[in-house]
């Protein structure tokens, strides 16, 4: 664990008792160690470090009796704040019905993760409406439809039309049969196909008010900035979604796409069933990312 | 162990960036720039351009050392096992694996032994048609190593050429699923008379670190032949498989780049090296 890297970094002070800014900038390079083999992108991991240094290097920790803890507890507590010190929850449109939109890669978890939403927020009282917006892979629309039936959600589909026409006709069916929640899945995209990004922002701009959700997959590893800044530039992003957390990634690509997004982490996948779904706990996700 | 007195300690810092901005690990990323920074002064290599060629090459005979093509069965069918953990790209791969084997004439048989997934045997069915192959498949929830024997036996009785299992995606850290993946290669090898001619690990491109637990764990389980590293035309560089080469000596032999048929190349290590930074 990091802790015990940063120990082993500092037994040779436990003769002299005190340490000093050398020796705080040799266990930060533990700590960037950990960091970058947890997936942080690299330019994330050198501003992160270079924040912990301002602190570490401060009164407290150069004359406190436990440097290790010290340090590992600044590195956890501006972790957890950079990660989104609490839960933040789907934002429910004003007048319904609130359009969420499923956003990522491809095979980052949309399909599967839409799914665990309408079952999340079906309990929580919701009339939700799944709209089958992937028109491009192949058994997209069956594999949705077996999802909703799971869930007993229902999924809405249109045959021989685009996304956008399909999700602007979705809602004004969620609006005609009072669905307050339509959730959107849509093709996985490549954030450097133009043309597919132009798509995903024309269904978004359809609406005067979307929750457009990123989904990020946990074992991405450095690309993980590149994806989630163009499509926060290209999408007014609301949240993130990391999936497959039921693994052993680390997760640091949710650090980087917090980081360069500003979007909060709503929800964490932790299974291929549709109950696989919990809500984000930054503390959880800052000690994995810690290793 | 850096201040060089004539390489620019900020280019080989700037070097090892790239390599981990490419998922390099850090470790290897490291070895590999010290290493160079050894070489340059021996050599008294100064140019920049000059150097990032030599850790292009570097890294060309990392990935050069081993024979990546696909191994066919000393009798009917050749049986490539396909694996991967979720939403790499199994079930598009398999596809672009049949569509160029039955475009050179060979009888190929799709196996659709994801019998979980919501959706993938129909998937693998939409494929098979536009492949133009056979398909085998059963209900969902059926067992899949029962899946793949049936279709082992059809294609005897066919005589088909080359038969291709899709399993479903699976975490490498799920004991059960593993166990269960295990039992499918068992299935095959006792019905062939010999292991799969190919038990095929399929990657995805944008995978960091983790990338390296999965190749460990699916070949203790199997015995991985090849790597496929998919999603190469995104912006990810895979640099993963660098560390996996290094580590343990699993061949890459195919790559995706893209979601149609025809996306599929043989993996170069000179294209990968040139493209990695
Ligand atoms: N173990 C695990 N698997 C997951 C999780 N979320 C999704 N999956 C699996 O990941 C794979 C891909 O999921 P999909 O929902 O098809 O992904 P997608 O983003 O819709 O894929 P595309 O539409 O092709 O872009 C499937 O095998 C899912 O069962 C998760 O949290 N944990
Ligand atoms: N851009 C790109 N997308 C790819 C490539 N290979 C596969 N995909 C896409 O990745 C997504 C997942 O592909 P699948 O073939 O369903 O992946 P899988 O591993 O079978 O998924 P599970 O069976 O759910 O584990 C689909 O949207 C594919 O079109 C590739 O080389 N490039
Ligand atoms: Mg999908
Ligand atoms: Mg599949």
């Amino acid at each position: 664990s990091l802790t015990d890297k940063l120990q082993k970094a500092f037994r040779h002070l436990s003769s002299r008792g005190k340490i000093g800014p050398k020796d705080v900038r040799d266990g930060l390079k533990e700590v960037r160690l950990a960091l970058l083999e947890a997936d942080v992108s690299y330019q994330v991991v050198k501003d992160f470090i270079r924040e912990v240094q301002d602190e570490a290097l401060g009164e407290k920790v150069l004359s406190g009796l436990n440097p290790t803890q010290q340090i590992v507890g600044i590195v956890h507590r501006k972790l957890v704040h950079l990660l989104g010190d609490a839960a933040v929850p789907i934002k429910l449109a004003a007048k319904p019905p609130t359009i969420i939109i499923m956003a990522g890669l491809q095979g980052s978890g949309k399909t599967t993760t839409a799914g665990k939403l309408a079952r999340y927020l079906t309990r929580q009282g919701h009339r939700v409406l799944l709209v089958a917006a992937d028109v491009y892979r192949p058994a997209a629309i069956e594999q949705l439809r077996q999802v909703g039936a799971q869930v007993e959600v229902e999924v809405f589909t249109v045959p021989d039309q685009s996304p956008v026409e399909i999700a602007r006709a979705s809602v004004k069916h969620a609006q005609a049969k009072g669905y307050d929640v339509v959730i959107i899945d849509t093709a996985g995209r490549l954030q450097i196909d133009q043309q597919m990004m132009q798509e995903v922002q024309e269904i978004e701009r359809s609406f005067d008010h979307t929750e457009t959700l990123l989904v990020i997959d946990a074992m991405t590893g450095q690309d993980a900035v590149n994806v989630a800044e163009e499509f926060g530039r290209k999408l007014k992003l609301d949240g993130l979604i990391l999936t497959k957390l039921d693994g052993d990634a680390r997760g640091g690509a949710a650090l980087s796409a917090r980081a360069v997004t500003g979007v909060p982490i709503k929800f964490m996948g932790v299974g291929e069933k549709l109950d696989g779904l919990e809500v984000f706990h930054p503390d959880r996700l800052a000690q994995r990312i810690l290793g | 162990l850096r201040g060089r007195s004539i390489i620019d300690d900020d280019l080989l810092e700037d070097l090892e960036e790239a390599l981990i901005q490419a998922d390099v690990s850090v470790g290897l990323a490291v070895k590999l720039t010290q290493e160079l920074a050894e070489r340059a002064e021996r050599e008294h290599v100064t140019d920049p351009e000059a150097l990032a060629d030599l850790l292009r090459k570097r890294v060309m005979r990392m990935l050069s050392q081993w024979d990546t093509t696909l191994h066919t069965g000393t009798t009917a069918p050749t049986t490539f096992l396909v694996l991967g953990v979720n939403g790499v790209g199994k079930t598009t791969s398999i596809a672009k694996i049949a569509h160029w084997y039955h475009s050179a004439g060979n009888k190929v048989m799709m196996v659709a032994a994801d019998t979980f997934r919501a959706a993938a045997i129909d998937q693998l069915q939409v494929w098979a048609e536009r492949v133009g192959c056979d398909l085998v498949r059963q209900q969902p929830n059926a067992d899949p190593a029962a899946v793949a024997f049936d279709a082992l036996q059809a294609a005897k009785t066919r005589g088909t050429q080359l038969v291709i299992i899709d399993t479903a995606g699976r975490l490498h850290t799920k004991v059960n699923l593993m166990e269960e993946l295990r039992k499918i290669n068992r299935v095959v090898e006792r019905e062939l008379g010999r292991p799969a001619d190919e038990r095929l690990l399929i990657m995805d491109a944008t995978t960091g670190q983790n990338g390296l637990n999965q190749a460990r764990q699916f070949h203790e389980a199997v015995g991985v032949t090849g790597i496929m590293l998919t999603k190469l035309d995104s912006t990810a560089k895979g640099g993963i498989v660098l560390t996996i080469a290094d580590e343990l000596g699993i061949p890459i032999k195919l790559v995706g780049v893209g979601e149609k048929l025809h996306d599929l190349q043989l993996f170069s290590a000179q294209e990968f090296a040139n493209s990695l930074f």
